[in-house]
């Protein structure tokens, strides 16, 4: 597997907060876990009705799932399984799968 | 060998530096291959001259792919381009016009230490590979680094943050190098591409403030023309604006400090796709994202032949 498949089980959430108040939420949720925003770059940038695409590790999903749904913050998994997802980007032809 | 290169396939940065001077020796009548400077961690950081040869002082356009190391669709748009260019160069009148016209600066991997950090050990890194004294944090946000409006709104000062503006601007050795080499020839250098991805944008500035810029019409012009040429190959839509209300703010961003530079159209794409892959864009994909790319890239080039 590449990447030593760490990123397995990881997932990426793509969140929707429709109030400020679910921004300021959202806010401090992701305050409470390791995550790595792919949109926007900053936490900073979350405002309501924004995109927000978040990759949270394998032992969080669970617990961010709770979080959100407590929350009724609007939200989707859009990548279920981040390192499944990377082994797919590349294909048979590409040198890292020969190797 | 570069007929057996496969541009349907990300590279790793070896692979891309081997093909980079294949296509310096094997088409030199088109392609001068130099250096701009060494990357933090002493790579050479490689610059592609693609154009006809020509005793006359020729405009130029700059094209950076890779700033941030995670976004493997810009480098590979980068390749394709240069693969395009020469191998059309006989055959398609527009291709041959540009090049015959214009000379044009690729540099397919710009954050060559972060790229080559994605590539091996941390497939999302974002930043440069620098080391802070005070932080176990490592890395510098390149596109917060350049000397505009640096550090303020939309970038972070913490050294561990994805949107760290580094200790001073152009602290990174990649970042100064490529402003040092733009600053030698900004009476040459018309326009400034840079290529990140995902959220199918094309972007000009202010990234820093919501303002227009003095050159609006044509600026906005040159990227009606850029979206809709890209449209026409596959029907994907691209929004575009000023990056600050299309995107969001951010300070000390590449395309703000080409345009304080004198560059008149500088422009930011963020390429396929919207959230469905995000940066894991497939490798069947690279095809289709790189020619409806391509197209929006000639019709910005072929925009700098005109008056506006």
């Amino acid at each position: 597997f590449l990447y030593n498949n760490r990123y397995s089980g990881d997932q990426v959430f793509r969140i929707t907060p429709s109030e400020d108040d679910q921004v300021q939420e959202l806010k401090r949720i992701l305050g409470h876990y390791e995550v790595d925003l792919w949109q926007p770059n900053s936490a900073a940038l979350i405002c309501p009705n924004i995109t927000v695409d978040v990759h949270v590790r394998r032992n969080d999903t669970r617990a961010l799932h709770t979080h959100l749904k407590q929350e009724r913050i609007d939200y989707r998994v859009f990548i279920s399984n981040l390192q499944k997802q990377i082994e797919k980007q590349t294909g048979q032809r590409s040198s890292r799968k020969r190797r | 060998s570069e007929s057996q290169y496969d541009y349907e396939v990300y590279h790793s940065l070896e692979e891309i530096q081997s093909w980079m001077f294949e296509m310096n020796r094997t088409h030199s009548d088109l392609v001068n291959m130099f250096s701009v400077g060494k990357s933090y961690e002493g790579r050479a950081l490689y610059v592609l001259q693609i154009g006809k040869r020509s005793r006359h002082q020729k405009k130029a356009v700059w094209i950076d792919c890779g700033v941030h190391a995670r976004e493997w669709i810009g480098p590979a748009f980068c390749q394709w381009f240069v693969k395009e260019a020469i191998n059309s160069y006989q055959y398609d009148s527009v291709t041959r016009r540009l090049l015959n016209q214009l000379n044009f600066y690729i540099m397919p991997v710009f954050n060559v230490d972060g790229y080559q950090f994605s590539w091996t050990t941390d497939r999302f890194w974002r930043k440069t590979r620098s080391k802070n004294h005070k932080f176990h944090c490592r890395g510098v946000d390149a596109n917060r680094n350049w000397k505009v409006k640096w550090c303020e709104e939309g970038a972070s000062s913490h050294p561990c943050d994805d949107t760290y503006c580094g200790p001073f601007p152009e602290s990174e050795p990649e970042v100064k190098a490529v402003a040092k080499f733009l600053r030698k020839h900004k009476k040459r250098v018309k326009a400034y591409i840079s290529i990140h991805a995902y959220a199918q944008m094309l972007l000009y500035p202010y990234s820093y403030k919501y303002a227009s810029i003095p050159n609006f019409s044509c600026v906005e012009s040159a990227a009606q023309s850029a979206v809709t040429a890209l449209y026409s190959a596959y029907g994907v839509r691209y929004r575009y604006g000023p990056a600050s209300t299309t995107l969001y703010v951010s300070s000390g961003s590449s395309i703000d400090w080409a345009y304080r530079n004198g560059i008149p159209y500088a422009f930011a794409f963020e390429l396929r796709d919207t959230g469905y892959f995000g940066f894991l864009l497939p490798e069947s994909l690279i095809s289709p994202t790189c020619t409806e790319t391509m197209r929006a890239v000639k019709a910005i080039a072929s925009g700098l032949l005109k008056k506006c």
